[in-house]
């Protein structure tokens, strides 16, 4: 038996807008410790890596591991339909071929039952190593946001540099180029409005403007997010949820033929 | 001119 129950509706709609246009179909693992998704865009380049730890539930019942494939879209459509602050619950049995979920109103005056029909999806397990990063900047994640919505205006690619006075992302198209540089905040009374630069080595790399269009888009999740640059790896943008876990996202560079 | 690399070049299959 697997059940997990989130106080809040909001947060699993934000989760599942943040990935659900990068993932069609995953599976969820579900252990003692949490929900846990790693899937792969249709092309390959980009991963998403979710995890919701069991603390971060208001109620969490998981006797035995289990995978629940399911079509992420379908999931969001459903999961929108709930009130901000409904209680959701999500609920499997351990050969189950459905996925529960049960909204209830604040005021207990309204509950709802659905129910997902699973499905085998075939994702390969990828073994993320540790990576040890050159170079990590913190951000405000609508700041993120607005640079890359901007920048893909103009090219498809964006080359992020960054040495210890700050982080310039840069792009060029046929129409043109333009670069953005942000420095690191001196003084900042708000933690979460800073820019913060960790620089091990300075790095220059080239990524896909439009994925990272699409990870900025998980800025609901936490007024800031982190960008991981090294040489070698992919660049790792982490949008964390306090107790909840994270939001991961790993983008393959663009490599030099 | 730059190429793609794909995700699965870094991270294997565990």
């Amino acid at each position: 038996m697997f059940e997990a129950r989130v106080a809040q509706a909001e947060i699993l709609k934000k989760i599942l807008d943040s990935v659900r246009e990068l993932v069609e179909q995953g599976n969820l693992d579900c252990s003692g410790t949490g929900i846990s998704l790693q899937a792969m865009d249709s092309s390959h380049v980009s991963l998403v890596a979710l995890l919701l730890k069991s603390e971060g539930f208001e109620r969490y019942r998981c006797d035995r591991s289990i995978n629940l494939g399911i079509n992420m879209q379908s999931l969001g459509k459903i999961v929108k339909t709930a009130g901000n602050h409904d209680a959701i619950t999500l609920s499997s049995e351990d050969k189950g071929d459905v996925l529960g979920l049960m909204f209830e109103s604040t005021e207990q005056d309204k509950v709802s039952n659905y129910e997902i029909k699973l499905m085998d999806v075939d994702a390969e397990q990828l073994a993320i190593p540790v990576a040890e990063y050159s170079v990590c900047v913190r951000m405000p994640s609508a700041e993120f946001a607005r640079i890359t919505r901007d920048l893909s205006t103009i090219g498809d690619s964006v080359l992020i540099s960054c040495t210890k006075d700050g982080v310039q992302f840069s792009t060029t198209g046929d129409t043109g180029s333009g670069s953005i540089v942000l420095r690191q905040s001196s003084s900042v009374d708000d933690e979460k409005k800073a820019v913060v630069i960790e620089v091990q080595e300075p790095i220059s790399l080239s990524f896909a403007t439009k994925f990272l269009v699409q990870f900025s888009k998980s800025a609901a999740l936490n007024e800031s997010v982190t960008l991981n640059l090294g040489d070698g790896v992919p660049l790792m943008v982490e949008y964390p949820m306090k107790e909840m876990g994270y939001v991961r996202f790993y983008l393959a560079p663009k490599l030099s033929n | 001119k730059k190429g793609q690399a794909s995700i699965t070049s870094f991270f294997k299959k565990s």
